[in-house]
């Protein structure tokens, strides 16, 4: 099945979002 | 109203659901009693607003520990998924809390919440970080100790996400061999 991967730099870009 | 972009008003969904325990050493009280849940989610948006809300690991009191553990398994060895597992063990030095710990902790749990483990990832169970006044140790718990390809990979892998330079090994232990220990702590079978 697919899988759900995200990389840190696409994390820590979230992490401010609103 | 402004137009939003879509990326911006859904939550990014996780692979799986996770959850964040805390226990707090309190020694006239039973040890699952010390053990708490404190919640659990399952989008990228719920994991920031948890870390950014709940204390740093570095300063919490010492006998405390954090735990994030895949959803439905709880942070000991009984657990029925940990029970054949074992984990990789990281001994800070009492320096280190200041340095390095936060860090590691934050990077361990991107790693688990990104599925950095790749075709191992379903091995991964959770981690562990416990503060400790004689070192804290950060661990990654994985649910099967007899399978060799897959925890190296997974040792390399968190060496490598924590920067951890390649003269300073970390030990694989199986859960079986610590909860049966003689000496301080149990041998290990693996090292990266």
């Amino acid at each position: 099945g697919t899988k759900i991967f995200y990389d840190r730099h696409f994390l820590l870009k979230c992490r401010n979002s609103p | 109203g402004a137009m939003m972009a879509p990326d911006s008003l859904i939550k990014h969904p996780l692979q799986n659901r996770w959850a964040l325990w805390f226990f707090k050493n309190d020694r006239n009280k039973e040890w699952t009693a010390n053990l708490k849940l404190i919640t659990a989610f399952d989008t990228v948006e719920d994991f920031w607003a948890l870390y950014n809300h709940v204390q740093k690991a570095s300063k919490l009191p010492s006998g405390c520990d954090y735990s994030l553990f895949k959803d439905g398994v709880q942070p000991m060895w009984e657990d029925e998924r940990n029970k054949d597992g074992g984990r990789w063990l990281i001994n800070l030095n009492k320096n280190q809390r200041m340095t390095d710990l936060d860090n590691f902790w934050l990077e361990t749990l991107l790693c688990l919440i990104g599925e950095s483990f790749e075709e191992y990832s379903e091995d991964i169970c959770g981690a562990v970080v416990n503060i400790r006044n004689k070192g804290d140790k950060l661990s990654l718990w994985t649910k099967e100790a007899g399978r060799p390809d897959a925890i190296l990979k997974i040792g390399r892998k968190l060496k490598e996400r924590l920067s951890i330079p390649a003269k300073i090994q970390i030990g694989f232990q199986s859960h079986r061999d610590t909860m049966t220990k003689t000496g301080s702590t149990a041998k290990d079978r693996f090292r990266v």
